[in-house]
């Protein structure tokens, strides 16, 4: 659940990059 | 009697011949973008993303599942879409790389 976690940092990373 | 001054100014003429070239051709950008939905997705990764969307569950929705409830899509379609709303980070890989939620909805 710890990886989860992390994927979903990435991805919400990924996605203010994307938006910035 | 008086000096001679030099006799008529030159005439400066203006070179501001401002020619208007008039309304170049900007013409109707709007290029065949009749399916592709607001968002710049496809309308198979709409699907997919709002499906992923609405799984409650935390481990997320799997491929096999995207496939069934999208049925006549491929599973190649899907892993497409999959894969390009990773990327753009919309959804994520949860308990393996099978398994996708989005970040959208919490």
């Amino acid at each position: 659940l710890d990886r989860i976690e992390k994927n979903k940092r990435a991805a919400l990373e990924r996605l203010c990059a994307r938006n910035v | 009697s008086k000096p001679q001054v030099g006799g008529a100014v030159p005439a400066g003429k203006p070179t501001g011949s401002v020619s208007f070239g008039g309304m170049a051709s900007m013409g109707g950008g709007y290029s065949g973008a009749s399916d592709l939905v607001n968002n710049g997705l496809s309308p198979s990764q709409n699907q997919v993303l709002s499906l992923i969307k609405s799984c409650p569950d935390p481990q997320g929705i799997s491929i096999q599942d995207l496939k069934m409830r999208l049925s006549g899509m491929s599973i190649a379609v899907i892993k497409q879409a999959v894969e390009f709303l990773s990327n753009e980070g919309h959804i994520f890989s949860t308990i393996d790389e099978d398994h996708f939620r989005s970040t959208d909805n919490d």
